[in-house]
């Protein structure tokens, strides 16, 4: 979804969530270097974790994407330091 | 499989492990046993040896805590995260911490903290998250019953350490099915709700007309009461079913949802006592008959009269000249059948009793 259209709470909770996920277990950097600043590393976050779950590598946050990523796991990232 | 940078690993094959503190879920005795049990997995497969101490410092601490628990790297509250540990080092090198907000058990009823413990102390001893859906590495969880490890997570663990000198006789689980391995073969296959579901081993794939990629995923995860392998599966969408065989029983699905009341035995249906396993079943939406393979012949189920046909069971190969006399899966699309045997797909058009093409059973996975 385009960034100039107003969000749903529940688009902006997905993206949070999306957000903080990306941080914690595929590295995205934190702060204005992550979504806001960044499309296109937030995008090649979500690809990363797409094709590690062997998802349909869109880079979007499609359905299928938000479900795995709301599945209860393990706290250790997914990619090295 | 994978390891942490550099293949971090303990230089001592004789790792100290101590329990810090205890969840109130389980009975002290419990939690030793399920630590216990899951440090064995991996000595089982390798040449550590695990010392426990009561007191001062361990190689390996385990406790439990709650939101920020002292290593900056909180939990989040029920569900989420279940635990965390880190790779083998000096310091917090080893830790293993579990979300105390989680509810612990030894069943299934919630996160079994044997399973999750045994997936902790893998990346304490240097494994780092696998991609394969059916390996304990995997990152998120899922119960599962029988042995733990993989042949990937025990391949990965024995990458660092070695094998044990004196192997115990394991029954690893096998790895996750390739889709695109030319010789695949199906185990079932089925419609679902305009999705095509396409099972194999422990795990089915999902394919929906929009999804160019099929999605993986252990069966156990979305049905943990359904059996690890599935022989046969059909949609009946007039009564928005699907009906999942394995040995002699069968389920029903709604949506993605078991329905109550099964399992049933399969041979409520009308089949005789002497069938002990449907190999492929597939409803013709033209003729309300359900077809039920088995061996070389098939049986014709009217689902309107809940009857078997008189003249059941009749020959595949009489009936379905060009097809090879056994089946593992089939699907019916717009007046085509679609027969899957070994790593061959035969389309028929069920109307001219033809076989129309021959192809590879992966290509409907896009290979």
């Amino acid at each position: 979804p385009s960034s100039a259209l107003p969000l749903s709470p529940r688009d902006r909770d997905d993206r949070l969530l999306a957000e903080k996920y990306l941080r914690r277990f595929y590295g995205l950097p934190a702060g204005l270097q992550g979504r806001q600043g960044s499309p296109v590393a937030f995008r090649t976050q979500v690809e990363k974790m797409q094709r590690f779950f062997k998802l349909e590598v869109t880079g979007n946050l499609d359905c299928n994407t938000l479900e795995v990523m709301k599945m209860p796991r393990c706290g250790v990232p997914d990619v090295g330091e | 499989y994978n390891h942490f940078p550099r293949h971090l690993k303990w230089q001592n094959n004789n790792v100290t492990f101590r329990i810090v503190n205890y969840t109130p879920d389980l009975k002290k005795s419990d939690v030793d046993r399920a630590i216990r049990n899951a440090l064995n997995i991996w000595s089982d497969v390798t040449p550590l040896v695990f010392k426990k101490l009561h007191q001062g410092n361990a190689d390996i601490m385990i406790s439990f805590g709650s939101q920020e628990h002292g290593d900056y790297n909180p939990f989040d509250g029920p569900d989420g995260l279940l635990a965390h540990a880190y790779p083998p080092g000096q310091g917090m090198g080893g830790d293993t911490h579990f979300d105390e907000d989680e509810h612990w058990t030894k069943d299934s009823s919630a996160y079994n903290l044997f399973i999750v413990a045994a997936h902790e102390l893998g990346h304490a001893l240097g494994m780092s998250h696998s991609a394969d859906a059916g390996a304990l590495m995997y990152p998120v969880y899922s119960y599962s019953t029988g042995y733990l490890l993989s042949e990937d997570d025990i391949e990965g663990i024995q990458a660092l350490y070695g094998p044990n000198p004196n192997p115990r006789k394991v029954k690893p689980k096998p790895d996750a099915p390739n889709k695109c391995n030319p010789m695949l073969s199906f185990d079932a296959a089925t419609e679902l709700r305009g999705e095509t579901i396409i099972f194999k081993d422990r795990f089915y794939w999902r394919l929906h007309p929009q999804m160019v990629e099929p999605e993986q995923t252990l069966i156990k995860s979305t049905w943990p009461s359904l059996p690890n392998k599935v022989d046969a599966a059909y949609e009946n969408p007039e009564k928005d079913l699907v009906i999942i065989f394995s040995g002699i029983r069968m389920w029903a699905l709604n949506g993605y949802s078991l329905v109550d009341g099964y399992p049933k035995y399969i041979h409520k249906l009308g089949l005789p006592k002497t069938v002990r396993k449907v190999d492929a079943a597939v409803h013709i939406g033209d003729t309300g008959k359900t077809l039920l393979f088995t061996e070389e012949e098939y049986w014709s189920y009217d689902e309107a009269t809940g009857k078997m046909d008189s003249d059941s069971p009749r020959s595949i190969e009489q009936d379905f000249p060009g097809m090879d006399d056994e089946v593992d899966a089939a699907v019916f699309h717009y007046g085509h059948l679609y027969f899957f045997h070994e790593h061959v797909q035969y389309e028929y058009s069920y109307t001219s009793r033809k076989v129309m093409r021959i192809l590879r059973t992966n290509s409907i996975l896009n290979c």
